[in-house]
Order: structure tokens, then sequence, then C-alpha cells
């Protein structure tokens, strides 16, 4: 028996809007210690891992590992019938066909039930090895998204320059040049509002702007995004998941052909 | 003129 319970189904919704444009489906691996899901775009350009941790859970049981293969469209659809202030519970059966989404209204009066058939996927696991990054960067979600959605008007990719004074997000294209630079806050009074920059070796990277704006959907789950970069590596591009978790995403650079 | 890379080039299918 595999159960787990939410009191805010919206964390859940905002998981699903977070990963539903780059992955079709994704196995999702259920355990003592929690949910996790590693699934790369069709194209293996981008990675979605994704973990939130059992005890982040109002209630969960899972007696014993399952893997869940899942249509995300499915689900999403599936999680938009959830009020915003209802409780979700997700059950399977230990040798599932099936998962059952289970909301319920704030004042129990309102019961819905979702029944989603599982599908049978071919696992493709990548071992991704910790790393020491060269540059650790931590800025307002909400400004991230603004510069990647600005930048990308300009161009097809954006170029991640950072420096000891900060980080430099630009872009070209047929019209010209655009390029936002971002400060280290001085005062961190207000961290939800900081940038802060941690350099051990300048990094200079491009990436692609049709994966960085699916990234960026991740913002309502996390007031601040931290991104991690090497020279010639994938960026990791995270968002915690309150004390839940985190999803964390990792996207190919272009190199010069 | 930049080419795309995917994660293969970096991570390995365990």
């Amino acid at each position: 028996m595999f159960e787990a319970r939410l009191v805010q189904s919206a964390i859940l919704k905002k998981v699903l809007d977070a990963i539903k444009d780059l992955l079709t489906e994704a196995t999702f691996e259920c355990s003592d210690s929690g949910i996790q899901v590693q699934a790369m775009d069709n194209a293996h350009v981008s990675l979605v891992s994704l973990n939130l941790r059992s005890d982040g859970f109002d209630k969960y049981r899972c007696d014993r590992n399952l893997s869940m293969g899942m249509s995300i469209a499915c689900m999403s659809k599936i999680l938009r019938c959830a009020g915003s202030e209802d409780t979700v519970t997700l059950r399977a059966l230990d040798n599932p066909e099936n998962i059952v989404f289970i909301f319920e209204s704030p004042n129990k009066e309102k019961l819905a039930e979702y029944e989603m058939k599982l599908i049978n996927m071919d696992q493709e696991h990548l071992g991704i090895p910790e790393t020491s990054y060269s540059c650790i960067v931590k800025m307002p979600s909400q400004e991230f998204s603004r510069i990647c959605r600005d930048l990308s008007q300009f161009g097809e990719s954006i170029t991640f320059a950072c420096s000891k004074e900060g980080i430099k997000f630009s872009a070209s294209g047929d019209y010209g040049q655009a390029t936002i630079k971002l400060a280290q806050t001085a005062d961190a009074d207000n961290e939800e509002e900081a940038v802060s920059v941690n350099m051990q070796e300048p990094v200079k990277l491009t990436f692609s702007c049709r994966y960085l704006n699916c990234f960026i959907k991740a913002g309502p789950l996390c007031a601040q995004v931290q991104l991690s970069m090497s020279n010639d590596v994938p960026l990791v591009c995270e968002y915690k998941i309150g004390d839940i978790g985190h999803i964390r995403y990792y996207l190919a650079p272009k190199i010069d052909d | 003129i930049t080419k795309q890379t995917t994660l293969m080039n970096f991570f390995k299918k365990s």
C-alpha cells in the first residue's frame, strides 16, 4: 500500500506546472524516504530531478518500493480539478495498475476521486556525479523569470557570464543585443530579494531559451532560485519546494561548433 | 555558430 497526503494540494499543482512543458511521461519512484522523479525531455537536452521527502507529507506510507509510470499531461489535468484549498491524497496498491488522486475540501463536504492508469516505461537513469561548481548564484526567482522572458525576445539563447562583480545575462540576434547585469546585493536584509554570487572561477555558458523558459515555470514554488555553473558542464537550476523537497533542472550548454 | 549538446555528452546512463 502506498499513500501520501498533502494538506496543500496547491504544492503538487505547482510541481506539475513546473514539469508539464518538459516531460510527457515520467516514472515516480516511491520509497520509504519519499517520492523521486528523474526524467529527461525527448531531446535529452534537459533533465528534471524532483525530490519530495516523506517527512514533508502530512501522511506518508509506503510498504514497498514502487515505480509508477505516469502521463504528466493526464496528471496535470487531474490536478487542475483540485480546489485551491483542497487536500490531496495519492493512493496505490502494492502491484498497482492505477493510482488514485483523492481531493478533499477543507470542510470535508466534497470528496473527489480520480483514477489514472499507470504506464509501462523504459527506465533511463542517468548517473549525475556530485560536482563542486565554479559559481553558485542565488537570486529572486521572479527576477530570473523576467530576465529569461525578456532576453528570449532577442535571441534563441542566453549567455550567462559570472564573475566576482556579479552575473551578466546576454542575448543577441538579428535585431541587436541585450544585456542584463545583476550585482550581488549589498545588504541581505530581505533574503527573498537578495542576489548572492559565490564564485571560485569565472564562468561563461550559453543555454537555449526554450528550456530556460520551461524551468521558470517552477518560479511559483520558491522565492529564490539557485544557479550552479561550471564551464563546459550542464547548468543546475534549483528551486526548493517548501520544507518538502526540491526540483532541479539540468541543462546541457550550447558550445561553439 | 553554437551547437546544442545533450546530457549524454556529460552524464552516463546508470
